[in-house]
C-alpha cells in the first residue's frame, strides 16, 4: 500500500 | 494590548470547531494586520493555516505582535458558552497569560466574560510557497462533505484525478469500490451551487480519507470549498470565511512504496 508522506517532505521549517 | 470584536461570534465558534479535532494546540499570532495560525497535526501529515484580517473585524486593535498559545479543546469549551447571535470580544494585555472573551447578546441584555489560560507553545513555522496549481476545483462545501463522508465508509484512501472530463474521487475497500465524478457545472443561478474546474494539466494524487473528512468540519463556514492539486505536492482545501479571511488545510499525499 502507498506510504503517507510528511509535510516536511515539501515545506521547509523556519 | 490586543482587542478584537466580531459581531458575528458564531464565525469564531465554527472556526474552532473546524480545527480542534485536527490540532490540539497552537499559537494564534496577533499583529496589527490581524490574527493568524499555522498548526500541524501530531503526525505532521496535515497543516491548518488560518488568516483573519484586521479589517474583517468590527473593531481591531493590536499594539504589539504576540503569539497566544491556545489549547483548542479548552477554547472550544469557552466558545460553546457564547450564543450563536452573540458578539464576541477578545482581549489580552501584552505578554498576558490569559485571553479574555466577552460575549454580548444581540439585544445587549446579557454580557458574560471568560478567561482562557494561555500556554507557552514552541511551534515551528513551515514556509509554504505561493504557487500555481495544475488543477483548482471549486465546489459546494456540502458536496465535498458528502463525497468524503460517503467514500470514508468504503475505503481508507482516495485517488483524486482531475481531467478535462471532470474531477473523480475513487476508493476501494473490503465492501467494494466507489467512484464519484463531478463535472464543471455553472448552470445554477446560485453561484454557491457551481462546480468550477480550472485545469492547467491533468493530475492524479492519492490521499488518506480520514484527514479529508476531518477538513469538512469547516463546512459550516463557507458555501464553497476550493481544492488545489499539483503532482507530488500536498492538496490544499480552502474555505473563504466571508470578508474575514480564510482557513486552509494542507495534506501530504500518499506516495508509492
Amino acid at each position: 500500500s502507498p506510504l503517507q508522506a510528511h509535510l516536511y517532505d515539501y515545506f521547509l521549517a523556519s | 494590548m490586543f482587542e478584537a470584536k466580531i459581531s458575528q461570534g458564531s464565525v469564531l465558534k465554527k472556526l474552532v470547531e473546524a480545527l480542534k479535532e485536527l490540532v490540539t494546540e497552537g499559537n494564534i499570532d496577533v499583529s496589527p494586520s490581524g490574527m493568524s495560525l499555522q498548526a500541524m497535526d501530531s503526525s505532521h501529515v496535515c497543516l491548518v493555516s488560518l488568516v483573519l484580517r484586521d479589517d474583517g473585524f468590527d473593531h481591531f486593535r493590536c499594539d504589539r505582535n504576540m503569539p497566544m498559545g491556545i489549547h483548542f479543546a479548552n477554547f472550544s469549551k469557552i466558545l460553546k458558552c457564547a450564543g450563536n447571535d452573540d458578539a464576541i470580544t477578545l482581549k489580552a494585555e501584552d505578554n498576558a497569560d490569559q485571553l479574555t472573551l466577552m460575549f454580548e447578546s444581540s439585544n445587549q441584555d446579557r454580557i458574560s466574560d471568560f478567561d482562557l489560560k494561555l500556554m507557552s507553545i514552541e511551534s515551528e513555522h513551515l514556509g509554504i510557497p505561493d504557487q500555481d496549481y495544475s488543477a483548482e476545483i471549486k465546489m459546494p462545501a456540502s458536496e465535498y462533505q458528502r463525497i468524503v463522508r460517503d467514500l470514508t465508509s468504503i475505503g481508507d484512501t482516495v485517488l483524486i484525478s482531475a481531467t478535462k472530463e471532470g474531477i473523480k474521487f475513487s476508493t476501494s475497500g473490503d465492501v467494494g469500490t466507489a467512484n464519484v465524478t463531478l463535472r464543471h457545472n455553472t448552470t445554477s443561478e446560485k453561484q454557491e451551487e457551481h462546480t468550477i474546474i480550472d485545469l492547467k494539466e491533468p493530475v492524479a494524487l492519492t490521499f488518506a480519507l480520514r484527514y479529508l473528512k476531518n477538513f469538512s468540519n469547516a463546512t459550516a463556514l463557507a458555501p464553497q470549498v476550493k481544492l488545489s492539486l499539483t503532482k507530488d505536492l500536498p492538496i490544499v482545501v480552502e474555505y473563504q470565511v466571508g470578508e474575514l479571511g480564510n482557513i486552509r488545510f494542507y495534506l501530504a499525499p500518499k506516495i508509492d512504496d
